[in-house]
């Protein structure tokens, strides 16, 4: 564990903890993607099958990947129950109308190609991590169908993009200080995430700066 | 389970 794995860990609670306060505090989730959350909540699930034949005593950091497996996975299916139902009339459901196939095809295609061990389980988390590099693209995809960043929105994007980032320089860390320590899957999967946000700033700063809208290529 | 420290993130 280093600065930048907990620092990454804490901007992603951080992110989450963002969009559930601006759904509570405005009583609505206007701009806010029910795509990509679903998508998020498909991730941990997929991901985590391990929670489920591993001992969380087994040593402090099983216990904290263990607290923070159960609270992603809660959070994320407690921030789509509340959109599908308190905030429903909120929701800009014409407007975030990425097709979301187009992401987990190729996701699970990936997966089957590209997977550490010929296992079930191990085919499922690669799947994750492939559908987790994606599944930031409906909310971009609706933020530029609207134009406008609403500020709250743009934190909680930030939020995640400094946790892809933070975990980014864990790995450089890790692969420096830990011999062997190899992740060549995971590593690609989260350069290209980074890559999406970074482009995603790229124009959020710009038409912040121009007072314009913003347009995602 | 020596195997699995490996993926030791989240």
């Amino acid at each position: 564990m280093n600065i930048f794995r907990i620092a990454g860990d804490m901007s992603h609670v951080a992110s989450i903890a963002i969009l559930l306060l601006k759904m509570k505090t405005s009583r609505n989730c206007a701009g806010v993607s029910l795509k990509t959350q679903e998508l998020y909540a498909l991730v941990f699930l997929t991901r985590y099958v391990d929670l489920l034949f591993t001992n969380p005593l087994r040593s402090p950091l099983t216990m904290y990947n263990t607290i923070m497996k159960i609270l992603f996975i809660s959070t994320s299916l407690y921030i789509v129950y509340q959109m599908r139902t308190r905030y429903k009339h909120t929701y800009n459901e014409a407007a975030d109308a990425f097709r979301v196939p187009f992401l987990i095809g190729p996701a699970a295609v990936a997966a089957l190609l590209f997977h550490l061990k010929n296992t079930v389980v191990e085919v499922v988390w690669a799947f994750s991590i492939f559908l987790e590099a994606v599944a930031i693209m409906p909310q971009l995809f609706l933020l530029q169908k609207t134009g406008e960043v609403e500020n709250i929105t743009g934190h909680y994007i930030f939020a995640l993009g400094a946790y892809r980032g933070l975990y980014a320089l864990n790995w450089v860390w890790r692969a420096f200080w830990e011999p062997g320590y190899r992740q060549w899957l995971t590593w690609t999967a989260g350069i290209v995430q980074t890559g999406l946000y970074a482009d995603f700033f790229y124009h959020y700063i710009r038409s912040k700066r121009q007072g314009k809208k913003l347009k995602l290529p | 389970d020596a195997e699995d420290d490996k993926k030791d993130e989240l």
